[in-house]
């Protein structure tokens, strides 16, 4: 553990955190993408099979299963507690798109052709590309809420900070893993148009105004 | 090899 994994984490806590109590407060998910949630859902299931066989420590089995009860607790408010302020109208990206060619990739580019290993190679890959139907949500909306935009902020440094957390683990203990590396650079370069959009205006106390 | 030890990662 390094503190740019450990930022990194909380990063991540802090922005299903953020989330749920946006959701849950305003009893509204008007503006958020049920979609993106629905493969956030996915991506935790299938990366953290290995809950139940292997221990790493108690800090790693805590937060999986806090990533995966949150993820599951968010869709359901969604689709089912709050499914009246559903925007299913903007929240139109076709996820299959993303599913079948991580599918695709999973199965041809991994480090062991084992079903645990194209499981979890495959959850790298739709995790890079798993806020895609947020990011297209808020671009058709034209707007995100400021609460929104924290979240979608703290979501995309988590990912950042675990490539400083790659870079110090291949400095310090020559350690790397292409496979994550190259999808979490995807992942965080995803948000970078968002991320000059939080830090130019959201920051500025503007509402987050994407150009129409 | 060299993959094992990333899944300590989240």
């Amino acid at each position: 553990m390094n503190i740019f994994r450990l930022t990194g984490d909380l990063a991540h806590l802090l922005a299903i955190i953020i989330l749920l109590l946006k959701i849950w407060k305003t009893r509204s998910c008007a503006g958020i993408s049920g979609k993106s949630q629905i493969l956030f859902a996915i991506v935790y299931t299938t990366r953290y099979l290995d809950l139940v066989t292997t221990y790493v420590s108690a800090y790693n089995t805590l937060m999986k299963i806090f990533f995966l009860g949150s993820s599951f607790a968010t869709v359901y408010l969604i689709y089912v507690k709050f499914k009246a302020t559903y925007d299913h109208n903007h929240d139109t990206f076709r996820i299959e798109f993303l599913i079948l060619p991580a599918v695709i990739l999973a199965l041809l580019i991994n480090h062991a052709f084992t079903p645990l290993e194209i499981l979890w190679t495959f959850s790298i890959y739709l995790e890079s590309v798993a806020i895609l139907p947020q990011l297209f949500m808020v671009s058709k909306t034209g707007e995100a809420e400021s609460i929104t935009s924290h979240y979608l902020f703290a979501l995309g440094s988590y990912r950042g900070l675990y490539i400083l957390n790659w870079i110090y683990r291949y400095a310090m203990e020559s350690h790397y893993d292409l496979i994550a590396i190259v999808a979490g650079i995807v992942q965080t370069v995803l948000y970078c148009d968002f991320f000059y959009l939080y830090i130019t205006k959201v920051l500025k106390g503007k509402k987050l105004q994407l150009p129409a | 090899d060299v993959d094992l030890d990333s899944k300590d990662e989240l």
